[in-house]
C-alpha cells in the first residue's frame, strides 16, 4: 500500500492571473510529484494540491517567494486514510441488522 | 439489500454482490448488463431499471474517477432508492414508466480496486503507457470532444493525461459503443466529487451550446431542489465558465451525440476533506443529489425530443 505519511493537502488562493500562471508552472514540475486535486484556472477558484512530504519545502518556498496565499487543508493525509480504513474494517464486524 | 450498509464505503466485490442481490430481489425491474471490460478485464456493469420495452434511456454514471468514493457510494444508494420508490413515489413512478434508467455505479473498476488495495488517491485508469513509467489515463479527458485541446495533458505522468487517442480507454469506449448502439438516450449525467457544482457543456470551448438557456434554467432548478434538503450550496453553469477549460470530457461528447440533457455533478464537499469525505456524509450527499437528479429526470420526461 502506498503510504502518505507526512503528506499534506494545501489550499492555495491565487490573487490574480499572474499567480495562476505561476501555479500552472508549479503543477508542471513533474519532479515534485504533485497530485493536483483542483487545477489552477481562475483567481476566483481555489487550487488544491496534494504535496508529498519530500516536496513540501520546495512547494512552500515557491509559494512564499511568490507571495501566494495558502493554508493547510489536510494536515496528515495518511491519518485520514487510516481513519477511513479503520471505519470500514470496524463496520464489517457488526452483525447485520435483522 | 435491506441489510446492506449504505452509510459505509464498500469494496468492488461488495458492490458487485450488492448489484446481484438487487437484481435477484427485483427481477422484473432490474437487469445487469455487461457493456465491456476494463483494461484489467474486470466487467463493466450497468444496472438497467425498466418497467417496459422500447423506452428512451436516461444514463447516470458514478465513479469514473476512482478516488471519488462518495460517488460510487451514492450510486449504490440511488440503485436502492429506485427500487424503493418505483410504485410508491408518484413522481418517480411516472418517470420510470416513461424512461429506462441506466446506472453505471463503478465506471472505472480497475482504478477503484487500486484505491482499495494500493493507492487511495488514484484517479485514472490502470492501463500502462508505452514509453513511460507512469500509468493510466484520465477517463474524463479521453472522449472525442475537443480531444487533445487545452485543459488536458499530453504527459502520461499528469493526473489529466488524455491518453494516446480519443476513446483509447476501454472504460470509455464501452460507454461510447453502448450509447451509440442504444440510440435513444435522452439524458446523461456523469457524477464526480468534490466542489459542489452542477455543470452542462461545453468544457472544451467557450462557445455556448444551442440549448444553453434551457440547460441553465434546469440547472438552477435542480440545485434549488438539491439545496432544499440540507441547504448545501452548489454553483452551476457551463463547465468552462464554472470550473475550467477541460477538453475531451464526457458530457461534451454526449451532448455532441445529440443527448440534450447532458450534465456533470461535482458532489460534496468544498475542501475540508476532498476525496476523503467521511462515510457519515454518504447518505446526506446521496439524498440531496437525488433531488437534483429528480428535477433533471422529470424535465427530461416532460420534454422528450
Amino acid at each position: 500500500l502506498k503510504a502518505f505519511e507526512g503528506d499534506k493537502v494545501l489550499r492555495i488562493l491565487a490573487k490574480n492571473e499572474d499567480q495562476i500562471s505561476l501555479l500552472q508552472d508549479l503543477t508542471e514540475m513533474d519532479q515534485l510529484q504533485l497530485d493536483i486535486w483542483k487545477e489552477p484556472t481562475h483567481p476566483t477558484l481555489p487550487v488544491d494540491i496534494h504535496v508529498p512530504f519530500e516536496s513540501l519545502q520546495s512547494v512552500k518556498a515557491f509559494l512564499e517567494a511568490n507571495e501566494i496565499e495558502h493554508y493547510i487543508m489536510i494536515n496528515d493525509l495518511q491519518a485520514l486514510i487510516d481513519e477511513e480504513r479503520h471505519e470500514m474494517q470496524s463496520t464489517r464486524f457488526i452483525e447485520p441488522r435483522n | 439489500t435491506d441489510n446492506f450498509d449504505y452509510a459505509q464505503y464498500h469494496t468492488l466485490d461488495e458492490i458487485n454482490a450488492f448489484m446481484d442481490m438487487l437484481v435477484a430481489e427485483n427481477p422484473n425491474l432490474v437487469t445487469k448488463l455487461r457493456i465491456g471490460s476494463s483494461y484489467e478485464q474486470r466487467p463493466l456493469y450497468v444496472l438497467k431499471f425498466s418497467s417496459g420495452p422500447n423506452r428512451p434511456g436516461f444514463w447516470i454514471d458514478t465513479g469514473i474517477h476512482s478516488r471519488e468514493w462518495v460517488t460510487q457510494a451514492a450510486g449504490i444508494w440511488f440503485a436502492k432508492k429506485i427500487v424503493i420508490d418505483y410504485g410508491r413515489n408518484q413522481a418517480f413512478t411516472a418517470i420510470l414508466n416513461k424512461m429506462d434508467i441506466l446506472l453505471e455505479i463503478v465506471t472505472n473498476p480497475d482504478g477503484y480496486h487500486y484505491t482499495h488495495t494500493t493507492n487511495r488517491m488514484w484517479r485514472k485508469t490502470r492501463k500502462p503507457n508505452p514509453g513511460s513509467s507512469c500509468v493510466g489515463v484520465d477517463p474524463n479527458r479521453n472522449w472525442d470532444a475537443g480531444f487533445g485541446g487545452p485543459g488536458a495533458s499530453s504527459n502520461p505522468c499528469m493526473e489529466t493525461y488524455r491518453g494516446p487517442s480519443a476513446h483509447s480507454e476501454s472504460e470509455v469506449k464501452s460507454i461510447v459503443d453502448y450509447v451509440k448502439s442504444h440510440g435513444n438516450i435522452k439524458g446523461f449525467i456523469s457524477i464526480h466529487s468534490y466542489s459542489q457544482m452542477l455543470m452542462y457543456p461545453y468544457g472544451y470551448t467557450k462557445t455556448p451550446v444551442p440549448n444553453q438557456p434551457e440547460l441553465h434554467d434546469l440547472a438552477r432548478r435542480a440545485i434549488a431542489n438539491l439545496a432544499s434538503l440540507y441547504g448545501t450550496k452548489y454553483t452551476y453553469g457551463s463547465i468552462i465558465t464554472t470550473i475550467y477549460q477541460a477538453s475531451g470530457g464526457t458530457i461534451d461528447w454526449t451532448y455532441d451525440q445529440g443527448i440534450k440533457y447532458s450534465y456533470t455533478f461535482e458532489l460534496r464537499d468544498t475542501g475540508r476533506y476532498g476525496f476523503l469525505l467521511p462515510a457519515n456524509q454518504i447518505i446526506p450527499t446521496a439524498q440531496e443529489t437525488w433531488l437534483g437528479l429528480m428535477t433533471i429526470m422529470q424535465h427530461t420526461k416532460d420534454n422528450l425530443y
